[in-house]
């Protein structure tokens, strides 16, 4: 179960504060996995009590630093949830891994955040990440079966003897996937536009050493305009979903087989 | 027995914090657990004044107790909230109408603390399906609301007594200033504790 209390001593009115939280949770609590069990329990809660804005100073949510998702605390705010989500991946159940899953899709939010969730829930990229493998073909795998992508290829037409196509969420040959070290060094190409890379196995390994990892997928990948900034009307259509979540170990079965009702 | 926290993980757990102007951290034992004989399982977090709250919870269909209970009291009202009151070791979850009236019980023991017409959120983690020891836990709420404070200590201690499977008590603080003229000058806090570290995989709303 994951629960979380977060207390602030600025103003903000009670009306203001559920979405808020909402939108910050979006992007943090609700962008981890340790195992892919959802709890009956969990709770996050958020308490404003104003004892540190005097009595004229009027609620956050009446100010430029709330206004818009850039605004100044709701970053602060963002921010904060995000490093809290975080510390609980730190502590998964048996884990000895942190890992960073960047995606990015032209195609929707949504997209990004179905294939980011089905790689941090899939057991075998997990026990591979534990086991320090570059298994970048179960990333893919989970990708590509993700709920959300793969029901969406076909769509029953009018006729029930047809099937008919809608357009891919995923395209292979548009998807790119590597790692990043933790230590600031070159990514590790693993795959680029569908094509894969020729693998310095001990390089990958000694990646997979390091505790933290981010593994960064492109579902967009078209060899121009990586980056996400910029104004070009390619850039504005991307959407990148960050989810954070760690490896599979034996110590996991372990904890989890010792624990009793 | 007391847990110790692993060395790989100390790193994370902070030795000092900057916590928000009006709210106390506090904790007792209780025994919630059978096999819990020592270490703090009750968590009191609050504000000296009552004040606005929101919570985010569970989309999962079977809803513990507490988090009907949350959600009933934050749709009625989002103001006039003292806390929140955290039992470890018992989810109170899948318990039937018991467990609501345990999880209101809980409140109950909390507000009559306050001596104030308040509301006091209830959180509990653990094991499901089982009943809570609704006797040890109100016996131990005013405990933890006697042990209140606003140290490092009394946050950490909060922290603590949350977790269940957790390794090591997450708990972050933080202050900062806003660039906006209103907020000019000012300084501002923000703390958090969460627990977490197995059945996770969050949806909440």
């Amino acid at each position: 179960t994951l629960l979380g209390i977060v207390c602030t001593d600025a103003k903000i009115e009670a009306a203001s504060m559920y979405s808020l939280l909402q939108s910050a949770t979006e992007r943090s609590f609700n962008c981890i996995s340790i195992d892919g069990d959802t709890s009956t329990n969990d709770t996050v809660a958020f308490f404003a009590n104003g004892a540190a804005a005097s009595d004229d100073t009027p609620p956050l949510q009446n100010s430029d630093d709330y206004r818009e998702d850039t605004a100044a605390f709701v970053k602060v705010f963002h921010t904060f949830m995000c490093d809290l989500a975080k510390l609980v991946v730190r502590d998964g159940e048996g884990a000895t891994k942190f890992v960073t899953i960047n995606v990015t899709s032209d195609v929707s939010m949504a997209t990004a955040k179905r294939a980011a969730t089905s790689i941090a829930r899939s057991a075998l990229v997990k026990t591979a990440l534990y086991g320090k493998d570059a298994n970048w073909g179960r990333i893919l795998c989970a990708i590509g079966y993700a709920p959300g992508i793969m029901d969406s290829l076909e769509v029953p037409s009018e006729s029930p003897d047809h099937t008919q196509s809608a357009p891919p969420q995923i395209s292979p040959d548009r998807t790119s996937l590597s790692f990043i070290p933790s230590d600031g060094s070159e990514e590790l190409k693993l795959l680029v536009r569908g094509e894969p890379e020729t693998v310095d196995e001990a390089r990958a390994k000694a990646i997979l050493e390091m505790e933290d990892l981010e593994i960064v997928v492109k579902l967009d990948d078209d060899g121009v305009d990586s980056g996400l900034t910029g104004t070009s009307d390619r850039a504005s259509k991307r959407h990148k979903v960050t989810v954070w979540t760690c490896d599979l170990s034996h110590e996991y079965v372990t904890i989890n087989g010792d624990y009793r009702t | 027995a007391e847990r110790s926290i692993p060395v790989a993980k100390q790193k994370y757990v902070p030795t000092s914090g900057t916590y928000p102007k009006g709210f106390l951290a506090g904790s007792a034992y209780a025994g919630v657990k059978e096999s819990n004989k020592s270490y703090d399982d009750i968590a009191l977090v609050v504000s000296e004044k009552p004040c606005p709250a929101a919570a985010v919870t569970t989309k999962n269909i079977f809803k513990a107790a507490p988090v009907h209970f949350c959600r009933k009291a934050l749709k009625s009202s989002n103001e006039g909230y003292q806390g929140v009151v955290v039992n470890s070791g018992c989810a109170n979850a899948v318990t039937g109408e018991l467990g609501f009236q345990h999880a209101a019980m809980m409140a109950e023991a909390a507000d009559k603390c306050f001596h104030q017409d308040t509301q006091t959120l209830v959180m509990s983690t653990g094991v499901i399906g089982q009943r809570l020891p609704i006797d040890k836990i109100t016996n131990a709420i005013p405990k933890a609301y006697q042990a209140l404070g606003s140290t490092h200590d009394h946050w950490l201690n909060a922290a603590k007594a949350i977790c269940t499977t957790d390794t090591f008590p997450k708990l972050l603080s933080r202050s900062f200033t806003l660039p906006g003229s209103q907020h000019e000058g000012k300084e501002y806090r923000i703390a958090g504790m969460t627990k977490g570290a197995g059945m996770i995989h969050p949806n909440m709303g």
